[in-house]
């Protein structure tokens, strides 16, 4: 599961995750 | 160069504000309820483009995230339903864009279900995002995330108090005025009166008078 992943793995995961989220809500936005 | 003097049309002649007028009229249009086409919409090419880069962009970074959620701990029914639901939900809505483009009878209805597929994939995003996030760490990762979130939430606030509602004010605003402008544009006739006279342009005297003439804006964005 996520849980058991590397945490430079999961930080990886996070920032893509939350780039994500930013783009697709600027993108939104504008 | 068609309807002055000597021009193929000149038995139409459309020199003057009264020549124009007959061209001006209106015609009312009653009331019905049905859908009534105001704008041409973009062209087939630039709705292609867009399909291409949103299949292309956004099935992979979505797929990615549904990838990721696939991988929580969550309920496998949850994890099933919710894994493919953003992908799942933009291809519904390019469908849709073009169902709307190209069926003339059901089209407004496709248009519609388009604010349905793109609510659909930005809430199952968003459901995405954050329930993986939190299911990553353990207490204190998910303190953090959770400060992130309210960092995130708070800057969010901020840029849309201080630069997108002012922006959407001055949009509005910019739509409202000088919607009369048009009635006013007697200098127009003027100026074509004296063209008429004789077909030589006279060029620099004119200018003088166009300098006077205030620029209207347009009426709506068509215009």
């Amino acid at each position: 599961t996520l849980r058991e992943l590397p945490l430079p793995v999961k930080v990886v995961a996070s920032v893509f995750l939350m780039a994500v989220g930013l783009g697709y809500t600027s993108a939104m936005v504008q | 160069t068609c309807h002055s003097k000597g021009g193929e049309k000149e038995d139409v002649p459309l020199a003057t504000y009264e020549h124009l007028a007959p061209f001006l009229k209106v015609n009312a249009v009653a009331v019905t309820g049905d859908w009534v086409k105001v704008e041409e919409p973009i062209s087939t090419s630039k709705l292609t483009q867009s399909t291409h880069a949103h299949l292309l962009s956004f099935a992979v970074l979505f797929s990615l995230t549904g990838l990721i959620f696939a991988c929580s701990s969550y309920p496998s029914s949850v994890r099933c339903a919710l894994g493919p639901w953003v992908v799942v939900a933009v291809f519904a809505d390019v469908s849709l864009w073009w169902l709307a483009r190209l069926s003339d009878e059901w089209g407004p209805l496709f248009a519609r279900g388009v604010i349905v597929t793109g609510g659909l994939a930005g809430l199952g995003l968003a459901l995405q995002i954050t329930l993986s996030l939190f299911n990553m760490y353990g207490a204190k990762g998910k303190v953090v995330i959770a400060l992130l979130f309210l960092l995130g939430g708070a800057v969010g606030g901020l840029v849309i108090q201080s630069q997108i509602k002012p922006a959407l004010d001055a949009k509005a605003l910019a739509k409202q005025p000088e919607v009369k402008a048009p009635e006013g544009k007697q200098p127009d006739a003027k100026e074509a009166k004296t063209d008429t006279g004789k077909d030589e342009p006279k060029g620099k005297k004119d200018e003088p008078k166009g300098k006077g003439v205030a620029l209207h804006r347009p009426i709506h964005d068509f215009d």
